[in-house]
């Protein structure tokens, strides 16, 4: 595209290399209320290949014994038409078996947003070359995944495992109780603060309002989980009492236009903290889901 | 928020470099104009009510 050398070619998609499995779990009263959804894991088991089958592989198409799996998370929207978001994606070893894990935590942060509880988590689990266009390599197609039986529980199903932690244990507490002083035990919470516009010497005769306003801060500490989560985020910090949402600050000033005073109303962003929550720096942030 | 974050916000608000310089005739208390008001206190039971989206 853009080339100067080469008109655009718009291509349409003809041939499917990739073997898709929609995976469907229902999501009812699997999120308790409250809580906070902290990692979410699918695991899926992958079948033994034959010997036999993987003799032929080797004589028919050395290249490489890899295939990519590629996890998605299907949208069926009220018009019918669906969309899909790429969630994990990674190679596997079409001489391993076994269960494999895959992050679906931003799969079922999106379907939260839907914010439709009885409709189903869709994942799409599709196996496909590991480099497109590889030359000969047919290895993706021995790749098997133990699928969902229509009768119940199988051996080796596919499983969703959702981590999550109570916020009434982990999560803040909203407001401080204005009696009880601030100490190391208190629970992450939000304080009031007070700002005295008037008291700073720049604002005179230029902020008219407000003389001053409330403008919080969050205050004590949060628990930190005491379970080891199947990914690790490198980064993961612990969990501390963050501003998790704030609110802009309207103000009237004065100013001079054209030799003139006159007065402007303008609107500071993120200057009052709205609410306090326990949150860990370093943890991935999901996508919003786009209407 | 700090007293420097309050005046840095406000002058990026006004496209401003730093904090205009009053003469006297600007200390006297100036009638706010009503639709100014209105314009504030409309922002203001917003700002109350509103809550961004963050998680």
């Amino acid at each position: 595209r853009f080339s100067q050398n080469f008109r655009e070619v718009a291509g349409r998609f003809l041939v499917s290399e990739a073997s898709t499995r929609l995976l469907v779990f229902s999501m009812e009263q699997r999120l308790p209320p409250n809580s906070e959804l902290v990692q979410a894991v699918l695991r899926l088991f992958q079948e033994p290949v034959p010997e036999a089958a993987l003799r032929r592989h080797e004589l028919l198409s050395p290249h490489g014994d890899r295939a990519r799996v590629t996890v998605q998370w299907l949208q069926v929207r009220d018009d019918g038409s669906n969309r899909t978001f790429l969630i994990d994606s990674r190679p596997v070893s079409i001489r391993e078996s076994g269960w494999k894990a895959f992050d679906v935590t931003e799969a079922v942060n999106f379907w939260q947003q839907l914010s439709r509880p009885r409709e189903p988590l869709l994942l799409q689990v599709s196996v496909q070359r590991e480099h497109p266009g590889q030359p000969a390599s047919s290895a993706h197609r021995l790749v098997r995944f133990a699928s969902q039986g229509p009768s119940g529980p199988r051996q080796g199903e596919p499983q969703l495992e959702l981590h999550t932690l109570d916020l009434g244990e982990f999560g803040a507490q909203g407001n401080c109780d204005p009696e009880v002083p601030v100490s190391e035990g208190t629970r992450c919470c939000r304080q009031e603060m007070y700002i005295d516009l008037q008291g700073m010497k720049w604002a005179e005769n230029w902020v008219l309002e407000p003389p001053g306003f409330l403008a919080y801060e969050c205050v004590g500490t949060c628990q930190q989980p005491p379970e080891a989560l199947t990914f690790k985020w490198p980064l993961l910090g612990p969990r501390q009492c963050i501003a998790s949402e704030m609110t802009s600050l309207p103000m009237i000033v004065s100013v001079k236009e054209g030799g003139r005073r006159r007065l402007r109303v303008v609107s500071l962003p993120n200057m009052r903290v709205q609410k306090c929550s326990c949150a860990s720096d370093g943890a991935p942030v999901s996508r919003k889901l786009e209407p | 928020v700090t007293e420097e974050h309050i005046l840095s916000s406000l002058l990026q608000q006004l496209h401003l470099s730093e904090v205009p310089v009053l003469d006297e005739s600007d200390a006297e208390e100036p009638v706010t104009p009503a639709h100014v008001r209105a314009q504030y206190v409309a922002l203001l039971r917003r700002s109350h009510g509103a809550r961004s989206r963050g998680k």
